[in-house]
């Protein structure tokens, strides 16, 4: 280690960490989907490949290329001939990385190279095969072992043995030379949810996850248990009735406070909030050019084009109900305009109501590209 | 981007670059509001932090950035809940920025889609980007036209993968006209009668650009976020703690 003292990452591993030495080596468990059946669990780093980190191998470009390539069936052990260079196998007593024997790699890059041509691709250069021992020499280096697993999780294994990408097990394509990916396909079959009125499998995690998945949006339903003066937010959890909308989250993810203003009204984009999950009309008496503006930008409408008082017409169906415009409106910075607004135990004095047009800022327009126009020099 | 030309100053004013500490262009950006940009969420993979990042705008050349770009830090970095690294969907982020950008003819937002616009396929529209041009990496913007392709007809090109309603695909058969690495987060754009550009899509992946791997690009639908991106904005902007 260069540092006088073994950095955390090496005392933490109890790694043979000599000062002198120029890195501190350490095992690690596999982490990497692509590699969880290998005869060996622990690895470390940089691989192989020059990738520092297990994150890193997981992201990179050969970690898609190999799981593809296995699906041409070029070599049998090409799956387990690229994890010993993703995830390098390492022995917990030397702490050094054991390799793959020189045949191995030799086998893979003759078996494989040709395919990777055809698309216009080629074997990854960090692979050079006179960098790994002989086999049968004094140095250890791996060889598939009998029974090794010729796909990873992350392949579906065809009936014949060949290997497809999970992503392709019932997705309606015959993709396995005998057609075995689509075979027992129904939900349950796959350990999955169905749909009731569909046949749509979804996992059971998605189940009230809060995102609709199902066609008609079952998955979502049911989910949660409020008592009468209580709503359920987006994640399902049970917030006050009272707490709806007043501009502050009570929700874990928000959502009692989104949706609450609306310009929709059926006479003319009047402006309504749905304060304790009650539609409330907004009283005029207070309304200022600046809440105009707050309106617009908060439903991303951009700015006010025009704002309107509404009087209500004679004989309106039921009571309406009130929002004022809070005495302190302008001292809430930064929040939403149902925070700027309460409830007053009388109505309206004028029982005029807030209409109120947006229109988008402008976007999309390209100034700078007139600037050359003009220039018509030939 | 393969198969396309530089782009004239200014001529995409809403393109920025992220940046990353010494490795400089990382991604592509595009700016939609004052203190808002997109771009897609692979691009943060194990760089998720805020701080680590950096959006230039107003740039052409990234080795000259003259005196119309501006640089914000990013103030947060809102990654979709549901992406999907395996399949690489729900492939979008929302990305907050220090303080709202200057508007000048070199820094300006587009348009996000409408509630259910779609652009029709077999239409033309652009893509931009900073990346790989499959024999070299450029310094100057590239601009290129592509054409919209079906969901159905692009599924028929990608058999390892699924094409989802979150994407869509753009480019052509042969691949002439593509974007590739380094070009993610970037914008395809379409212009309406108007002279007006509208976001649709979001470079995010396809077949290997620089192989003889034919193909379209996919990229995030830019329509099927346009709620939650306004959610997110709503959220960041007027619920703070």
């Amino acid at each position: 280690c260069i540092a006088p003292s073994c950095p955390t990452a090496c005392v933490g591993g109890n790694a043979a960490c000599d000062p002198r030495n120029h890195n501190c080596t350490r095992c690690e468990p596999i982490s990497l989907e692509l590699c969880m059946n290998l005869p060996y669990n622990l690895t470390s780093f940089p691989n192989f490949l020059g990738h520092l980190s297990q994150r890193e191998t997981s992201v990179s470009w050969e970690s898609s290329l190999f799981p593809a390539l296995v699906q041409t069936g070029c070599y049998q052990y090409l799956m387990f001939y690229a994890c010993t260079l993703l995830v390098p196998k390492c022995d917990p007593v030397s702490l050094q990385k054991v390799p793959p024997c020189r045949s191995l790699c030799r086998s893979a890059k003759e078996k494989c190279e040709s395919v990777l041509g055809i698309v216009g691709l080629q074997w990854p250069e960090d692979s050079d095969c006179s960098q790994f021992p002989e086999d049968g020499g004094n140095a250890t280096c791996l060889l598939p072992e009998p029974g090794v697993d010729e796909c990873s999780p992350s392949h579906f294994k065809c009936r014949s043995g060949r290997c497809v990408l999970a992503s392709k097990r019932c997705d309606g394509h015959l993709d396995c030379d005998d057609h075995s990916d689509e075979d027992d396909c129904g939900c349950s079959e796959r350990a999955l949810w169905e749909c009731p009125g569909s046949n749509v499998c979804i996992k059971a995690s998605m189940i009230c996850d809060g995102f609709p998945d199902c066609p008609l949006l079952v998955d979502e339903d049911n989910c949660s248990v409020c008592r009468d003066n209580e709503l359920s937010c987006n994640n399902h959890q049970c917030v006050h009735r009272t707490l709806w909308c007043d501009g502050r989250k009570d929700c874990r993810d928000s959502s009692d406070e989104w949706d609450c203003v609306s310009l929709s009204d059926g006479s003319g984009p009047v402006l309504t909030v749905f304060r304790t999950a009650a539609e409330y009309q907004i009283c005029a008496d207070e309304w200022n050019h600046q809440l105009s503006h707050l309106t617009c930008r908060q439903l991303g409408l951009g700015v006010p084009s025009s704002v309107s008082m509404v009087t209500d017409q004679p004989g309106v169906p039921g009571r309406r109900r009130w929002l004022h415009v809070h005495p302190e409106w302008n001292q809430r910075n930064g929040s939403a305009l149902q925070a700027r607004l309460e409830k007053r135990s009388h109505a309206c004095h004028s029982r005029k109501r807030v209409s109120l047009v947006c229109t988008r800022e402008e976007c999309g327009l390209r100034p700078a590209v007139g600037m050359y126009s003009h220039r018509k020099k030939r | 981007i393969l198969g396309g030309r530089v782009s004239r100053r200014g001529a995409w004013p809403w393109q920025c670059s992220l940046q990353s500490g010494q490795s400089g262009h990382v991604c592509g950006c595009v700016l939609i509001a004052q203190r808002w940009a997109l771009t897609v969420a692979h691009c943060f993979e194990g760089r998720e932090s805020p701080e680590l990042w950096k959006v230039v705008l107003g740039l052409n050349n990234l080795d000259h950035p003259g005196g119309q770009s501006q640089t914000q830090g990013v103030r947060a970095i809102i990654v979709h809940p549901r992406y999907n690294r395996a399949v690489v969907d729900y492939d979008i982020s929302v990305v907050q920025l220090d303080s709202e950008v200057e508007e000048t003819p070199f820094v300006r937002p587009v348009c996000l889609p409408q509630l259910g616009q779609t652009p029709s396929p077999d239409s033309y529209c652009y893509i931009t980007g900073w990346g790989h041009m499959g024999n070299r990496m450029p310094f100057k913007l590239q601009e290129g036209e592509v054409r919209i392709i079906s969901l159905t007809q692009c599924q028929s090109y990608f058999d390892m993968k699924t094409i989802t309603p979150r994407m869509l695909c753009a480019g052509y058969d042969a691949g002439t006209v593509d974007s590739c690495m380094g070009d993610s987060g970037g914008p395809l754009v379409c212009e309406d009668g108007g002279g007006r550009w509208t976001l649709f899509g979001l470079t995010s992946w396809g077949s290997v650009c620089f192989s003889k791997v034919l193909g379209p690009g996919v990229y995030s639908n830019v329509t099927h976020f346009t709620p939650w991106i306004q959610q997110q904005i709503y959220i960041h902007t007027y619920l703070t703690d």
